[in-house]
């Protein structure tokens, strides 16, 4: 090499005149483009459209300096560029010896993974999302036990005090900030799904004003540090159904196994469990948990309970990582990060699951839900647009593209989960 | 990646009679059963009620 870089003569040419006038041309091509396009969302949108486009500005998170300073590198095209790279077919024969790496490096337990013949994983994505030998996570025999999600190390747990969670000792964000506000007026689904203030427009209801959304509260919601649920309507069947449209496609439809069997456990309280959300009950309260899953981890994540889920909302966020060294160092961590919110109710009351993502990760799977994207610039695109719709109407952004399950079933209002099913997972990129 | 549960449990309640089924002599109620910085499994009781 060293005598090819020597003795090899180096001859410059000019770059031919043409190649210089195409790539003029492209470049052209490119902003008139865009210019068209961006005149045609905004007739779209009824607006006149903009003599000269103006570029759309990106919506930075609010946070202190570290946050600020991690929202100037681009993380979430990071995990995109190496999710590509880890969806590249590695060959055949480094396949073994690659994985074999990555398991000393991470920890993995290749021996649980159902298949045996490393070979068989493509690449290092299908290798990340790999799945167990069935029965080698066999489930705790207590039905009254909560259950891990997932493989992983308890960061954290505790009662949520003042609608606080404690991140790391010290350092709280809000149970608002996490799961979002509990008026969802300025969400806007991203994946088509229909949110409550659509399906209101389209029944022809009039939106409701914030003194008559507490009317309707006292009537169908109960109210506990902070947050509302909707009345349960599995303990009186179906007579009792809300009259709104759902979500239009929620494809995974649980099974009737799953349906009877929560449904079976939802009843077997002792009473309805609305009955213990008064404002003067102290009967319950609300508890958190933090899980946080390692590179080497199985990363497909498992219900804790019996329980249904009635809505999800989906917070585009960035992408910072989730070690724990930033989340000591980081306040407010997971309500920054893009997350799934599932929110949904199980024997005792109130019930979430919140997957948050993370830049080595990028992609939240729910089995239930194919039209959820995460980690996705379609959807990016479109929490910037309705953040500028709200700003312009005048009205703070919540943050979140909302969906509904109620259509999954009849009966629960809601996508029924049984202890243990699994629900998804964390994919690379 | 991270997963963050909330969820809503009956208090565990002080209650001297009856056989100690959490920390303090609570029962009744929901109690943890996990340590801080403790590994877990699919299906592991992370607490129970």
């Amino acid at each position: 090499l060293r005598t090819a870089l020597r003795n090899t003569k180096v001859q410059w040419y000019q770059i031919p005149v043409g190649l210089g006038i195409g790539f003029l041309g492209l470049v052209q091509f490119y902003k008139v483009s865009s210019r068209e396009k961006e005149a045609q969302e905004q007739a779209a949108r009824g607006g006149e459209p903009e003599s000269r486009p103006k570029k759309r500005p990106r919506i930075r998170p609010d946070g202190p300096w570290q946050v600020q300073v991690m929202s100037t590198l681009p993380l979430k095209a990071l995990s995109r560029l190496w999710g590509r790279f880890n969806e590249l077919t590695i060959p055949y024969y480094l396949r073994v010896p690659g994985f074999k790496l990555y398991s000393w490096v991470f920890g993995v337990k290749i021996h649980e993974a159902s298949e045996d013949d490393l070979h068989v994983y493509p690449n290092l994505a299908s290798f990340f999302y790999r799945q167990l030998k069935p029965g080698v996570r066999p489930l705790d025999p207590d039905p009254h036990a909560l259950l891990s999600p997932a493989d992983g190390v308890v960061l954290q747990f505790g009662q949520i005090e003042g609608g606080d969670i404690e991140q790391v000792k010290g350092m709280t964000y809000n149970i608002d900030a996490l799961l979002g506000e509990t008026t969802p007026s300025t969400s806007r689904s991203s994946s088509g799904l229909s949110t409550p203030s659509d399906n209101q427009a389209r029944h022809g209801e009039k939106t409701l004003t914030a003194e008559e959304e507490l009317v309707k509260s006292d009537e169908e919601f109960a109210r506990v540090n902070g947050i509302s649920y909707t009345l349960p309507n599995l303990l009186s069947g179906p007579a009792m159904a809300q009259p709104h449209e759902e979500a239009t496609d929620q494809s995974v439809k649980p099974s009737p196994v799953s349906v009877s069997e929560v449904r079976a456990d939802l009843a077997l309280g002792e009473k309805p469990w609305y009955s213990l959300l008064s404002h003067e009950s102290s009967k319950t309260a609300l508890y958190y948990a933090v899980v946080y899953l390692s590179p080497g981890d199985y990363h497909r994540f498992h219900s804790p309970t019996n329980w249904v889920v009635e809505r999800r909302r989906h917070f585009a966020g960035e992408l910072y990582s989730v070690s724990p060294y930033l989340q000591r160092t980081l306040p407010g961590l997971f309500t920054l990060n893009e997350r799934v919110v599932l929110l949904g109710r199980w024997r005792y009351g109130f019930f979430s699951f919140v997957p948050v993502g993370a830049t080595n990760v990028g992609s939240i799977v729910v089995n239930f839900d194919r039209e959820l994207r995460t980690n996705s610039l379609t959807t990016d695109t479109a929490a910037d647009r309705a953040a500028e719709e709200a700003a312009a109407r005048g009205e703070p952004y919540s943050g979140f593209a909302e969906a509904t399950y109620e259509a999954a079933s009849p009966v629960l209002h809601g996508h029924a989960l049984r202890r243990g099913e699994e629900m998804g997972g964390f994919q690379l990129g | 990646s991270t997963i963050v549960l909330v969820f809503e449990a009956p208090v565990a309640r002080a209650d001297p009679g009856a056989p100690a089924s959490g920390a303090g002599g609570e029962a009744g109620g929901f109690h943890w059963q996990v340590e801080k910085g403790q590994k877990v499994q699919v299906g592991q009781a992370l607490g129970r009620i």
